[in-house]
Order: C-alpha cells, then sequence, then structure tokens
C-alpha cells in the first residue's frame, strides 16, 4: 500500500 | 496533495508551455536539445503506462496526457516540422543519449521496489529522468548562446526539481511510512544536476546581463 503513495506523483 | 507538490506540478507544466510556445509562435527550437526532448518522451512514455489501469484522479490523468502529448510533440516538432527542424543545432547536439539508457535499464532490473514488469519500467523512467537533461546542458554549453526562452525553459524544469524535494520532505515528516529512496536519490541526482547551471542563471539576472555560461 506505501508504494501506491508514490504512484500519485508525477 | 501540499503547496509543494503543487508548485512543482505548475513549473514543470510552465516550462513545457514555454518550450512550446518557442517552438509553435516563433518557429524556432533554437538551442533547445532533441536528445534530451527524446529522452523526457521515453521517460513519461515508460511512467505512465499504467494511465488506463490505475486511476489516482482527474489532475493526475489530465497532467499525465499532457506530459505525454507535450513530450512526443516536442518531438515531432523538431524532426519532422519543416520551418522548426530547420532551426535545430543538429552539429552541435551530438550528446549519445541511447547510452544513458542501458545503464538506466540495468540499474532499474538490480535496484528496484518489486521485481515486475511495469514497476521496473516505471524504476527505469526515475532513472532515466534524473539523467535525461545531461544533453540539453551539453548542448548550453557548446553554443553558449542561450535565448530568454531556453533559459527560462531550463529554470523552471530546475524549479520544478526543487519543489518535488520539498515536497518529498514535507510528506515525510507529515504522512505515516512514507519512504521512498529510490525516487528521492534519482530526485536528488537531478537536482543537483541544475546546480551550475543555476549558479549563471542567478549571476545574469542578478547582474540584469544575458545568460551566458562560460567556455
Amino acid at each position: 500500500e506505501e508504494h501506491e503513495e508514490t504512484k500519485d506523483e508525477l | 496533495m501540499n503547496i509543494f507538490r503543487l508548485a512543482g506540478d505548475m513549473t514543470h507544466l510552465a516550462s513545457v508551455l514555454v518550450l512550446l510556445l518557442k517552438i509553435h509562435t516563433i518557429k524556432s527550437c533554437a538551442g533547445v536539445s532533441l536528445k534530451t526532448q527524446e529522452l523526457y518522451a521515453i521517460v513519461f512514455a515508460t511512467r505512465y503506462l499504467d494511465i488506463l489501469t490505475s486511476f489516482v484522479s482527474i489532475y493526475n490523468t489530465l497532467m499525465k496526457l499532457i506530459f505525454l502529448g507535450s513530450s512526443f510533440s516536442i518531438v515531432w516538432y523538431m524532426k519532422y516540422h519543416k520551418t522548426v527542424r530547420r532551426t535545430y543545432d543538429r552539429d552541435q547536439d551530438t550528446f549519445r543519449h541511447w547510452f544513458l539508457m542501458l545503464p538506466c535499464l540495468l540499474l532499474a532490473l538490480l535496484i528496484h521496489e518489486k521485481f515486475t514488469f511495469f514497476e521496473v519500467l516505471w524504476t527505469f523512467s526515475l532513472y532515466l529522468e534524473a539523467v535525461a537533461i545531461l544533453p540539453q546542458l551539453v548542448l548550453l554549453q557548446r553554443t553558449r548562446n542561450i535565448d530568454n526562452l531556453t533559459g527560462q525553459y531550463i529554470f523552471l524544469l530546475g524549479g520544478y526539481r526543487g519543489f518535488y524535494i520539498l515536497n518529498w520532505i514535507y510528506r515525510y515528516f507529515t504522512e505515516p511510512h512514507y519512504v521512498h529512496w529510490i525516487t528521492w536519490i534519482a530526485g536528488l541526482v537531478q537536482t543537483l544536476l541544475y546546480a551550475d547551471f543555476f549558479y549563471y542563471y542567478f549571476l545574469s539576472w542578478k547582474n540584469n546581463k544575458k545568460l551566458q555560461l562560460p567556455a
């Protein structure tokens, strides 16, 4: 789940 | 979304608009490195592979489409537009940019968070973005003839990187478990590459003189 945080950046 | 992230995205967007303005209105790409633009097109193509499969927000999807569309159209303009391509500094822009891709791919295969197809390509895009500005900086150094728009384009790109670092620091302290070493180190390396350029940009701004890089 943590990784999804990065994916919200461009 | 915090203010640093938004400022970063907006300076990134502004940099692309400045470049498109130069190409579209003045019909010139003098001083712009096609090698760097090709690398950016590859960076966005590999990073946004998930554009159809993972949805974060309308804002995110829209921005992804803008960055994909603008980077490929800039490459198209520089290669195929009958007026713009004549202004391209072909003889000066000789950086062997394809050679940057192999080490980035190898590094992504070795160092990543998860060993999956999408994840390795996403990590590859981070590494490649970190070094994609190099051909542009080399071209600047060679031509030393920097018009205002090209200078502003690189300044805004550097600003985007700087704001993203502030965004990561902010998120690290405000969000639990927000730790992403790969993104941070690649981002830091990328920002450091601009340091030299920034130094001369500020010097010229302070002295109110045209930007010139030392030989």
